[in-house]
């Protein structure tokens, strides 16, 4: 399985559409200060379930939604969603292609929708868990973050190694 | 599942020895169990001596050193349960050159198995991507992302 | 010495806004005491508006923007009162090429009135040293200085 | 004033003398990860002063002492001193050379000297106080601090600009 797609619609600073197609391997991103890529990763963490607006260096889950800049007026709500290339049936729902799509709007409403059905956040943390993708996992590593493992106390490295096994 | 930890554990902690001393060049890691006799409740200690040093605590590692041990472990935990998709973001920007080509060939030989997805600002890091995405503000505050051609920021 | 805290208050408060502008290029910023009445107890906010960005909290900048806007904080500083010595270990880490550059400038400025002695990977920062000393393990484990003349890095 | 000399022996991974000639304006330290720079900044801090073990990337004092490496025995005490030019008068002693030395040995005594005479800590911490040096001072920035300023709580900010005033 990979991420084939990343789609983003008034995420943070993504003010109009934009989406990334995207090759197994490696795949950089690069840009001055300010520009946007660290958003990229949020925007990753948040459609997998993050639920946490503090990880997304928000104070409340309506800080994801572009606010506007000098030029433009704020966006009503913001939208991400991951295609999957499941081929490999690497998630065992019977779908080569899986889609994840979540939503925010002004009002603090969520939606979440798996190949365009609307669910609950329960079942998309249900689809990853134990994958190492979604909201414990160690497969997203933020900026300025990368020697926090080695920081932190014994009892709480553990969670590591609990969701790799 | 006492069983299936400690399975875990072990092989995580012969990556992390092996990986660890190919990117220092030597020296020795090691994970240990706080509480063996209790697998599913205990911390993880974790033990590093960077080559021709003395056993130091890790407080006692410098910046670079404790990036290389972390991401030496992040790596560990990759080849023994890798998860489809991985976001690294400016991991390498503590590294020295000498430190940013090791890392550059473990991502390489991780990316067999795992898709990674990672911002830097480090060029011999972007000259292994198979992929580059550039990302401007070209209307202030307002990001879009181009792609980058391989033979514009392959040397 | 409330006068005198409000008078030291207000000289960072110019002196950042002004760096500030000069090093992002345009946008403001701003030191905010929480209770003007009580300059002697209160804590003190700081406001940041990259150019062509909406006031956004401290929390949604980006790694860079922060450091780049703490360095304007601690340089107002500097300029305000002056400490005789100023050890900066990697504060440009994080920083990108262009605003190494515009962070150099500012180095250069405040080293008339203060000695820096600065540690930094990044090559244009080295440029600007008007003395370099080189770190060395040759011996594992054991440190060693020595002087690198300054043909040997400036370019 | 400025720093005219720094000498290290027997302090962190510094196991010989080693005596650096300083100019005023920028110097720059620079060289591979794990070789010692940060340990230089560690060094003036403590001869500067600082108390906090845990500032020093340490759990005790004694940490400070060259513990040894493969191929050396570690030492049985640590000492730096700080060589200042101080023809402008800057610190009001008197004196145009001041000398700070800091030493520290294996059973935990520590000793101060002021241009090679015996004083106490508080001593050393009169004369910096104020300048912008010394123990609670914004004139040293550790690796990966710089924007601890910023995330700091507005009443902890506080004491960057009461040193300053
Ligand atoms: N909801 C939002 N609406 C509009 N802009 C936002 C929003 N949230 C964050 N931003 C803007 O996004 C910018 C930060 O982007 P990001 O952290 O991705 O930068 P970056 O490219 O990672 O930079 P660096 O290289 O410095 O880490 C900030 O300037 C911030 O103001
Ligand atoms: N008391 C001590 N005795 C011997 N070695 C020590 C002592 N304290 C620290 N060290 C060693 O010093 C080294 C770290 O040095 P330092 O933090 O100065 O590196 P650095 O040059 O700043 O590297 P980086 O570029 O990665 O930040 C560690 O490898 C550590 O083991
Ligand atoms: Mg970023
Ligand atoms: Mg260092």
């Amino acid at each position: 399985m990979y991420l084939k797609k990343l789609s983003l619609y008034g995420f943070k600073s993504f003010a109009g559409r934009v989406d990334l197609d995207l090759t197994p391997g490696i795949v950089g991103v690069v840009g001055p200060n300010g520009v946007g890529k660290s958003n990229i990763s949020d925007a990753l963490r948040w459609a997998m379930g993050e639920q946490s607006a503090r990880l997304l260096r928000g104070s409340k889950m309506q800080d994801v939604i572009f606010a506007g800049s000098l030029s433009r007026r704020g966006l009503g709500y913001a939208e991400v969603s991951l295609v999957f290339d499941n081929s490999d049936q690497f998630l065992n729902i019977g779908f080569d292609e899986v889609t994840v799509t979540r939503k925010v709007y002004r009002s603090g409403d969520a939606e979440y929708l798996l190949n365009s059905v609307p669910c609950r956040l329960r079942d998309i943390v249900d689809l990853f868990s134990g994958t190492g993708l979604g909201r414990e996992a160690y497969s997203v590593v933020e900026q300025g973050k990368i020697d926090a493992v080695l920081s932190a106390r014994p009892e709480d490295r553990r969670s590591l190694f609990d969701e790799a096994s | 599942c006492a069983k299936q930890f400690t399975q875990t554990f072990e092989a995580i902690r012969d990556e992390f020895s092996e990986i660890f001393q190919d990117v220092f060049g030597g020296g020795t890691a090691d994970l240990v169990l706080d509480d063996p006799g209790n697998p599913l409740e205990c911390g993880v200690e974790i033990v590093c001596q960077p080559p021709g040093k003395k056993l130091a605590s890790l407080t006692l590692l410098s910046g670079g050193e404790k990036a290389l041990a972390a991401i030496a472990l992040l790596f560990a935990i990759m080849r023994v349960k890798p998860s489809p998709v991985c976001v690294l973001d400016e991991i390498d920007s503590a590294l020295d050159e000498a430190n940013v080509a090791r890392f550059v060939e473990l991502l390489r030989d991780v990316s067999r198995s795992v898709q990674v997805i990672i911002v830097t600002h480090r060029k011999r890091t972007m000259e292994c991507a198979d992929t580059l995405f550039g990302v401007t503000m070209e209307e202030s505050g307002v990001s879009k992302v181009f792609s980058i051609r391989a033979s514009d920021y392959r040397l």
